[in-house]
Order: C-alpha cells, then structure tokens, then sequence
C-alpha cells in the first residue's frame, strides 16, 4: 500500500472575507453544505477559519460580529503532505478539517476528517 | 489487519432533551466541545439528532424552536458493526456522526468521521 498525499484528497474550499456577516457565512455553510469556511484576503491568501461550531458558539455567547469568532491560529496543510500526517495533525489539535495552502499561503482547497475517514470505507 | 468493529471507537454521546432551547444545545456543544447532540426521550431512546451545521441552519433562516431544527431520520450503528461499514454509512449520506444503539433503540454512545479519521494516522 502506497503512501497516499493531501493532493488526492483536497477539495474545493469555501471562502469568505473578514467584514462578511455572520448571517452571510451561516447561509453559505447551509447552501454548500459544509462545516468549514476559510477567510481569505483581498489577494486569496488565508487570514482565518470560522465553522459552524464557531456560529453555534455566537449563539452560545451572543456574539454579534463574525470578527468576534474567527479562528485566527490556523493549523494548515500542503499538497505534498502525506494523509497520514494531515490525520495526525486533525487528531493533535481536536480539529475536523485543515486548509491546503501553497508556499505563499493562498488557498488551494481544503481536506476535512470526513474525507479521510472515507479512505477507511474501502474500495466497494 | 484483522477487521474493527465500532464498539472500539464509540465515545460518550452528549444528549438533549425535545424541549431543551436552541441555546442550552449551543451551549452543550461549546462546553463539550462535540458538535453532534442526540435527542432523547425520557427512556434514554433515540428521537432525533442536532448538530452544529443545524444551530447554523437556524442563524441562516431564522428559526427559533429547537424541535424546528431537530433531524428526526437518524442513521445509527451498532456496537458489533464493523468500522469500515460505519465509514461507508457515513460517506453515503453525507454526514459526520452515527449515534451507537442497542436493539431498544437506547443510546449507547457515538461515533464521529474525526474517531475514524483518527485510524489513518497510524499508530506513531
Ligand atoms: C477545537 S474544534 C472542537 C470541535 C470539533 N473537534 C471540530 O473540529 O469542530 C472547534 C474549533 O476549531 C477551529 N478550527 C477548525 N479547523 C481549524 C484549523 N484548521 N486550524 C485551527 N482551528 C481550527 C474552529 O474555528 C473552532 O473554533
Ligand atoms: C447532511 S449533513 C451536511 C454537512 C456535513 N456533512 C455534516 O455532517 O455536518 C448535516 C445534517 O446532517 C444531519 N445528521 C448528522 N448526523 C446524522 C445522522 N447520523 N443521521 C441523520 N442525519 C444526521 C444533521 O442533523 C444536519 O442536519
């Protein structure tokens, strides 16, 4: 069995920008159909993450501003890293999904536990 | 690589009750840090599932009442269902979490694609 990397795995990512409301990033996460959402910049590089457990804490808390629930510290990944250390990565730091950025930190794409858990579906 | 069965992997499921608020949820799943609640009735019998993509359904549209943002169609696993089946119930359908039950329906505990995910990063 191969070592298999990140690229196999990455998929389109979900963007929005800093001044988005919170409103704005719920609809997008409902209509896609996702957890996560990376803001980017004016040039597509990353400034954060913000996830649906990020809107369920605005509710928690009251938080009224989408820059109020940002996750700024964001753990990423690279295309050339092997599945396994992207895995270990996700379970280190209690995280389901990490941005795939390049060299100059733009946005590639993403790869979330849901798409490697299904590395464990098998081929049938 | 003999097969694992789910009971290897389930987790203590965080619970909730039909008439609990969308917040008390909210707050449930920051504190424990989940981002799937399973509904129950006063037996300990599943009745539904809330997740924090539905606390962001209801920032989205609006809507204010717990049991209007309830999933009541619930996918479930048993403990001696094999893993690589639970990974292919949840490629399936698109979701992150199988609530674990016995043959009465009572909640056992849970499985997430992060625990399975967490297969692939190997034992190092
Ligand atoms: C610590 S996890 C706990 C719940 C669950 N494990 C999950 O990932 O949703 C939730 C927090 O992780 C943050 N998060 C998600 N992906 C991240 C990443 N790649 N780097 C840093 N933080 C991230 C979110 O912004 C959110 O505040
Ligand atoms: C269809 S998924 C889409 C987003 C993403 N894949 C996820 O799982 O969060 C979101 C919906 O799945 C539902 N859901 C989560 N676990 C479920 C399960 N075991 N059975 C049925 N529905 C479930 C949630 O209640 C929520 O409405």
């Amino acid at each position: 069995k191969g070592v298999s990397f990140v690229d196999t795995l990455t998929r389109q990512a979900v963007t929005c920008k800093e001044n988005d409301s919170i409103k704005d990033v719920a609809e997008q996460i409902i209509s896609r159909s996702v957890n996560h959402i990376i803001v980017t910049d004016s040039q597509g590089k990353i400034s954060g993450i913000v996830t649906s457990w990020d809107i369920t804490r605005a509710v928690a808390s009251g938080r009224e501003k989408l820059v109020d629930i940002i996750t700024r510290k964001v753990i990423t990944t690279t295309p050339d890293e092997p599945v396994e250390a992207a895995a270990r990565k996700l379970s280190l730091h209690n995280i389901s999904a990490l941005p795939v950025i390049d060299s100059t930190e733009k946005v590639l794409g993403i790869v979330t536990s849901e798409d490697i858990s299904k590395l464990i579906g098998g081929r049938n």
